[in-house]
């Protein structure tokens, strides 16, 4: 049974979507099946495989309105990545971005409905989420088993984590009693940078174990994604953030066999 | 009369905060008054001059819900700083920010006539927005003269100027007729990466004369300044991130005055 885990934080480009993207292939590559599933109405995950809301006729706004069977908006990303399957969110407009906040805002347990048909199918499933708390975001954390937060290894990123924990910590009084912590991710370190050192020590000294020993360094082969509309690892393996997000989903699957 | 800039971007990360923080400063350093007021409830703004709730009884906050004289809600930010003022968020709690949140839906307008009351105190007035294009940004686009938006020199945050544009579009026919384009900035553009001159060439390319001929480089300097809690001229007057926005300051002012 597959393991939903939304992709929060309040703090915008973090890093959430690049993490949906790179560690749901590198996941996908060592055997296991996972899908992403874009929350955010500006699309980015989207566009990270070049997948444009004419090609695909049903994704999230559709399922969330028309209620059809949420197979029918889901697609597989790429031959040469198998085991990966995204289900888009497809909006195309200011007014469609307004259904969709609406349609969750009357019914916040309708994306947990759409995703439990599907979970058996997968071992991960990832919820790519914008940077807000409220919804979709706030929809995702009623659904998932746990939340990834991603911090960008500088001071401005590292003060938004409180907001994250307080919002979990209320949807699981409220509305999702098995709600856990995934992990944190140290994103965007840079060697260059003086604070990096100290940040990852404040970081670790704060959430101690929750915080993943991989490190994603700043590299800015990563930033070409949404360019080359496929994960890094299909186009560089051998650069440091593939090598990153690599060794992320080895700590994550050995983490998982209680190894 | 001031004029009242709105820092608008849907995408996250791209350097709404750090360039009200810094072009704000470098303005009131050339001789005009400048006021940064904080609308992001992540209270980013405030947080990169240290300031915190409890130092500040009133801020925006308080001035939606108690209507007491904008005056109350301003504070200087640094005696070596002195025609710079804030007017912080001051929301220190999920249930603040909710409150927040409702104050604007109810009111859209009441923004716009608290700033009125203050703006022939100042030349450059700049509201800093999350990131998202929903309340609070839509009560700032309605109140503002005009918007400015920070594009991270990267291929993710120019597929969302599209958005800004639009929603610009539809506030100054439904509510603002004044409102006008203040400018595109190219941020965090860095040299190490292959795609930075295609992707300048693009933004150009697509926005021409509205974009700002001062590009601000990647340069982590730049992110010291929440841990310094002051701009990056009070710190580091000679670092490449510090050159490039009082230059951006210096071509706006040489602009206003029709050179
Ligand atoms: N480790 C990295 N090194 C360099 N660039 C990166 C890295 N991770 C992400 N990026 C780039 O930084 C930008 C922000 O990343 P991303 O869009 O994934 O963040 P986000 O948290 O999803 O943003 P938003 O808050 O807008 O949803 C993007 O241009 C992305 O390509
Ligand atoms: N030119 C730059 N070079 C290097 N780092 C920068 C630059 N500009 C901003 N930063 C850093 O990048 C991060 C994002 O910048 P900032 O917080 O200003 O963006 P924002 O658009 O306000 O984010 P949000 O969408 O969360 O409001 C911060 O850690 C900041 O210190
Ligand atoms: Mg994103
Ligand atoms: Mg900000």
């Amino acid at each position: 049974m597959g393991q939903l885990i939304a992709i929060v934080s309040q703090k915008g480009g973090v890093g959430k979507t690049s993490t949906a993207v790179n560690l749901g292939a590198c996941i996908s590559a060592i055997k296991r099946r996972v899908l992403l599933v874009g929350l955010d109405p500006q699309c980015g995950l989207d566009k990270c495989f070049g997948i444009e809301p004419s090609q695909t006729p049903i994704g999230l706004l559709e399922l969330l309105r028309d209620g059809v069977s949420p197979a029918k908006g889901i697609y597989q990303v790429s031959p040469r990545l198998p085991r990966l399957d995204i289900m888009p969110t497809n909006i195309r407009s200011s007014a469609e971005e307004a259904l969709y906040a609406d349609l969750l805002q009357r019914d916040p347990q309708k994306l947990n409905r759409i995703i439990d048909q599907v979970k058996s199918q997968y071992d991960f499933i990832f919820l790519d989420c914008p940077p807000r708390l409220d919804n979709p975001t706030y929809s995702a954390l009623i659904a998932c088993d746990s939340y990834l937060v991603p911090i960008q290894c500088e001071y401005a990123s590292m003060a938004t984590v409180g907001r994250v924990l307080r919002s979990a910590l209320e949807v699981k009084r409220l509305h999702n009693t098995k709600l856990g912590i995934f992990g944190f991710l140290v994103t965007m370190a840079d060697k260059r940078a003086g604070f990096t050192v100290k940040v990852v020590q404040e970081i670790r000294g704060y959430l101690r174990e929750h915080v993943f020993k991989t490190i994603i360094p700043r590299d800015p082969r990563l930033a070409e994604v949404p360019s080359k509309q496929q994960p890094v690892i299909a186009y560089e393996l051998q650069s440091p953030g593939a090598k990153a997000y690599i060794q992320l989903a080895r700590e994550i699957l050995s983490r998982e066999a209680g190894v």
